[in-house]
């Protein structure tokens, strides 16, 4: 899943 | 969270603050690109707009919280609070030439073509090439004060300590998000001509060519 790099990384 | 995600987020945090602290003290914003700060101002608007729909945890929402205000606080200086100093004339890059290829290609090469995610992809292409108008700037005029470069190199350090950061999950957790590595490679690039001068003069400031 790509998702959690989205909102997790700054 | 691994070691190389977080050093890299405290860099990027310790550039942050280096820069407003040196403005801010020195009541000057002389050397810095204001079109640069305003760049970073829009990185950060456009990628932290998940604020409002996804909560990660206290950490992260502080930290983009902090980069926000303080990505707006430097622009005010710059801008407003202490304009007089601000060397407009030598801050001549042209950031259409930056935002509006940037733009076209986070609408052309995105994961989801949905508006927060094509903001967030553009948001990504533009921190890559944001610090342009600085090192335009530095060239320019030929010289660098030696707190702006260690604002330099904190910045540079953070992406390339993001690197590390996403081989360490392409191992360890499995994924990795193409858009995100080759943006960072290309902006860690950008820095490596900086690092070597950053490197071989000791940190002190520099005269810069290209």
């Amino acid at each position: 899943s790509l998702e959690p790099m989205r909102h997790d990384e700054l | 969270m691994n070691i190389f995600r977080l050093i890299g987020d405290l860099s990027h945090l310790a550039a942050i603050i280096i820069l407003l602290l040196k403005i801010w003290k020195s009541r000057s914003c002389a050397g810095i690109s204001g079109k640069s700060q305003i760049l970073f101002a829009i990185v950060f608007t456009t990628r932290y707009l998940d604020l409002l729909t996804s909560f990660i945890s206290l950490y992260n929402t502080c930290m983009k919280v902090i980069y926000i205000g303080c990505a707006y606080a430097t622009v005010y200086l710059i801008y407003m609070k202490f304009r007089a100093t601000y060397d407009g004339n030598h801050d001549s890059f042209r950031v259409e030439f930056l935002v509006v290829p940037v733009g076209g290609l986070a609408v052309l090469i995105n994961h989801d073509f949905s508006f927060l995610e094509i903001l967030w992809t553009f948001s990504i292409y533009l921190e890559s090439v944001a610090i342009l108008p600085q090192l335009f700037m530095i060239s320019k005029t030929g010289e660098a004060e030696t707190i702006t470069t260690h604002y330099l190199f904190c910045l540079g350090l953070y992406r390339a300590l993001y690197l590390f950061n996403w081989i360490w999950r392409f191992y360890f957790e499995g994924f990795f998000d193409m858009i995100a590595i080759v943006a960072g490679v290309v902006q860690t690039v950008l820095y490596c001509d900086f690092f070597y001068l950053y490197v071989t003069k000791d940190g002190k400031g520099y005269r810069f060519s290209i």
